[in-house]
């Protein structure tokens, strides 16, 4: 069992590093187990680093890196063990403009393995979506769905 | 196997059957606040057996129930159907598509359904956490906490306790 | 004592229900007294209701009309006792185009007496603002702030 | 009573002396993820007093301390200095302008200061307490909880208990 674990720890633990490096032009995050000596109890912590910054405690991240370095350990999980659906509500809130093309460009590589839905307010992960869903509330104050294309969408934050 | 549809009938804010169709990339859910996105999100964690009232947003069963609006009475019903396209042997079942659904009535009573046939929420249960890739490695879907992240909620595995970490990196084992 | 606070009560109740009617297109927001009997001790309820929509908790309302719902309750306040300034850090991060419009438009009355810093990703509430100030992290990781246009900043989503 | 200008020195990000004018309208702070915008609202609550490690997002007192970087050291202190204008006769004091300052040091010491007069936590407290506008009306902001708005923090007023919303409506009266 322990095997097993040490084997996805260690490829969960690179996953994190990789996209947390890509979302962040570098420095480090890292998870670490609270007990090397037992493998089947020990926890895992997390520590992140963005680059030029001096470690400290993942409360006195910003916002949008707390947010960001949240997705970059769930890619990672997803990464290492391909789940074969996932959905993603507004995770992309807090990002600026240069964050957010930064999730999508990795939300698109993840896309070839698993399906993703995503719920967002923000035009540039709409863009490189392959089918659009539009909810709106009608005049009976329930939902309605139409399928729509980037065209029908109008121009400025999003939908 | 991926999620191919998803028909939703009196279920929080679709008052009328809904239906989504989904391809294999990127869905993206776009529209005003308020207009049901979450709500999407919330029929695809109960079609899957979720129980949690807080994840659901639902502080009772009927919570989510069609409640009614100034213009439509109120459901008798809330219905979530599930399509999975098993064309890649995920599911441990001869076919190539899945239906899961899932319903409740305002008396309390809740019915789950795979291929239309009635069964218990163990069997849904026990039939996601079955599945599997064709090579060998275990589904990480459905039941895994990190296969659907509700809104707001993206911060959560960092705020969790270590021992709770542990667990998410032993669902993707 | 509770003399004065029933009035301030009354006047904060009827400045809540003006932004949330104005924020939502109608519909209604109340607060209740919990104990009507007792002035000194009763605490307030909330409740909150979109036009067409039934009556629901607070828990089943969206994202975005939760923040919208708090913020009425915020300008609400701010309209009935003038505070001198009134710092807000990304309250429309989870509001669609349209909210974000209706907000801007509350948030420049309640400037005239009210003196606001707003710290935001969103260009509109930007537009409408006297000074920008911009802030990044220097090569040394340290902040920096320079004073802005509105010429300056980048077109899309965000500064 | 507005802000009129505030010095930051060694605080949080801020490593060198920055200031920011305000004007009395709409300042926009901009910038991205990172960079420190947060850092000046949390500013803002300190020199006004804040004790909760929660709200300034720091567990111990040194964690508002510029911590060093790559290039730069770390700062042996924080500096804040908050200038009100004063022309109005909100504070009960002679001045048009009054400067309120706080200082923490690496040893766990603070300072308080009034036009940089050492004063004591309780005095910047009590000044604030005792502001009211010309017309009569007490002044709701610095230690009243509704004048800075943390992030993801605006949908805290819906969260309290019904006795803690009261508190916010007596601040108003
Ligand atoms: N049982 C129910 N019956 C009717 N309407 C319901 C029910 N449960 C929830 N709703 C309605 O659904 C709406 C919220 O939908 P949802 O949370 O999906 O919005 P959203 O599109 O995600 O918005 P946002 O962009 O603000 O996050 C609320 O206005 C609520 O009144
Ligand atoms: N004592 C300190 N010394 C040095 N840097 C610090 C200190 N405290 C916090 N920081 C840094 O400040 C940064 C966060 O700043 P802040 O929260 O103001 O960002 P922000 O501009 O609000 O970003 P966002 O748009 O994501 O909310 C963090 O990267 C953190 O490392
Ligand atoms: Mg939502
Ligand atoms: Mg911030």
């Amino acid at each position: 069992m322990h095997k097993r674990f040490e084997a996805t720890f260690g490829q969960v633990a690179e996953g994190f590093e990789q996209y947390f490096q890509a979302f962040f032009g570098g420095g480090h995050a890292r998870l670490v187990l609270t007990d090397g000596e037992n493998l089947n109890t020990a926890g895992v912590d997390i520590s992140a680093q963005p680059p030029g910054k001096r470690l400290q405690s993942l409360a006195q991240l910003s916002g949008g890196e707390k947010a960001l370095t949240a997705v970059a350990l769930l890619f990672a999980l997803l990464q290492t063990s391909p789940s074969p659906f996932c959905v993603l509500d507004e995770v992309d809130a807090m990002l600026d403009d240069a964050n957010v093309g930064r999730f999508v460009a990795a939300l698109q590589e993840l896309a070839k393995r698993t399906q993703f839905v995503v719920i967002t307010h923000n035009r540039k992960t709409i863009e490189v979506s392959d089918a659009i869903y539009g909810v709106s509330m009608g005049l009976d104050s329930a939902s309605r769905v139409l399928s729509l294309r980037l065209a029908d969408l109008p121009a400025g934050r999003q939908a | 196997m991926y999620l191919k549809r998803l028909d939703v009938a009196g279920f929080k804010s679709f008052a009328t059957r809904t239906a989504f169709e989904f391809g294999q990339g990127l869905t993206a859910i776009v529209g005003p606040n308020g207009s049901g996105k979450s709500n999407v999100s919330d029929a695809l964690r109960w079609v899957l057996g979720e129980q949690s009232g807080r994840l659901l947003r639902a502080r009772k069963l009927e919570d989510v129930i069609f409640a009614g609006s100034s213009k439509r009475p109120p459901a008798d019903k809330a219905e979530v159907t599930l399509t999975l396209d098993n064309s890649a042997g995920w599911l441990p079942l001869d076919f190539s598509e899945v239906a899961i659904s899932r319903r409740a009535y305002r008396s309390g009573e809740s019915d789950y359904l795979i291929n239309r046939k009635r069964v218990r929420l163990r069997d849904v249960q026990d039939l996601l956490m079955r599945a599997s890739a064709p090579s060998g490695a275990r589904m990480g879907a459905g039941q895994n906490s990190y296969a659907i992240i509700g809104q707001g909620l993206v911060e959560t595995v960092l705020n969790l306790r270590p021992e709770e970490r542990r667990q998410l990196v032993e669902e993707a084992a």
